[in-house]
């Protein structure tokens, strides 16, 4: 079974152990701040946290990190910290090093030390949310690629009472119906003749010029 | 038009101010800190911006945010300050407040003062990163409901060479397939002769427990 740490107990980070943990994976969380690290403990977010400075590579050895499939660098306000961090853990032999980053310069340093992946998490969900405000009818959206993706959407007024074979989706927009919504509970491949309610969820999947033709 | 104004502009408050800028919607960036003001002004990442405390009502109504529809709350580390400036913008008749909250005792403080939407944007992206190191083999997740979601998964070695047709996934998974993807390029609704080649992706809708049945 794959072993990881979490370095870095902030937000993102304790997230990330407390997922690992409950899907029941072998995570080590590590923190410089003492009561970040007890707080772990005490929440059981982690099978062990400890408390060291990560950008002492001599720490990281004895913890054990170099032995470790994956790690995850979750430090966004120290930049220097987080880099020096992911240097210590590439050049410790840590094969997959996860960072997170807090600017575009920030990104382009840990790269440039050996991170494997780097995400951007308030900046990415930063995005999303203001996409979600224009269209408030769009919940959600998930991209294929630049030019296709599948959307869930209310149900348009000038949709109600019309059957799925009425709207004739493929014909008139170009999309293929995935699914459908009534209060919660959704139906995968709808029969054509389910007649549809203003304010019911569907679920479209089509090129992003056909779908931003939807009167959503 | 709609008129937006984020309060706070770290990380994610920057990515919303940007992103509705950039989309052509008005939007006024506000932060107590005069540097992160300016630096919103120098990128160009929104309308207008300007330094003001946002725990002070008198100044949230001469810089006009109660005549707005929507504001954005992004002050994260300062509880006191997110909680007084999300009551500051009910009592002053913002119809919609969406605040982010760094903890589940901060949302309910939100919730409580009358915040329209709450987002934790660390916590969610933590729990997906998880997630998605734990299957590497499964790319995206787009939850449906609790119990179905459509995923984009690598095509496996056990599907390498087959068709389509030859892997009757409705039959043998209960799935089905929406997409196949071969080198960034999507193509939706793939003619069933199509013959699949192991590290392609491909896009399927059903029941997560048949989705957990896949060998990836
Ligand atoms: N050298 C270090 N060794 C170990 N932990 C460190 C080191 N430097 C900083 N940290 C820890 O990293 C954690 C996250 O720090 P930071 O404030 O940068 O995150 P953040 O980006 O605001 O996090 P989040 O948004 O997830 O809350 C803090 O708990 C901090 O104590
Ligand atoms: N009373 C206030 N009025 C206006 N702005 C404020 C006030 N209090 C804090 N801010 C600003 O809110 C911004 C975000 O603060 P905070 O450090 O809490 O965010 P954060 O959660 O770490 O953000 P992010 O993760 O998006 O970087 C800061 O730029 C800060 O100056």
């Amino acid at each position: 079974n794959r072993q990881f740490a979490v370095v870095g107990l902030g937000r993102f980070g304790r997230a990330v152990c407390m997922t690992l943990h409950h899907l029941g994976y072998e995570v080590l969380g590590v923190d410089s701040d003492e009561r970040r690290v007890n707080q772990a403990i005490n929440d059981e977010i982690a099978s062990h946290a400890l408390s060291l400075d990560s950008t002492d590579p001599s720490a990281l050895r004895e913890a054990g990190l170099f032995e470790l499939d994956t790690v995850i660098v979750a430090i966004g306000n120290f930049i220097q910290e987080s880099v020096i961090t992911t240097l210590n853990l590439k050049e410790g032999g840590v094969p997959h090093v996860v960072a997170k980053a807090s600017s575009e310069i920030h990104g382009k340093l840990l790269k440039r030390v050996g991170a494997d992946h780097v995400v951007y998490p308030e900046h990415e969900m930063g995005c999303e949310l203001a996409r979600s405000l224009t269209r408030p009818g769009l919940l959600e959206r998930f991209e294929l690629d630049p030019d296709h993706s599948i959307v869930e959407v209310v149900v348009p007024v000038e949709f109600d009472g019309k059957t799925i074979a009425d709207l004739d989706l493929r014909k008139r927009y170009g999309l293929n119906l995935l699914a459908v919504c009534q209060d919660g509970k959704f139906e995968i491949n709808p029969s054509p003749v389910t007649r549809l309610a203003k304010g019911w969820l569907m679920v479209v999947i089509g090129a992003n010029k056909c779908i931003d033709r939807l009167p959503v």
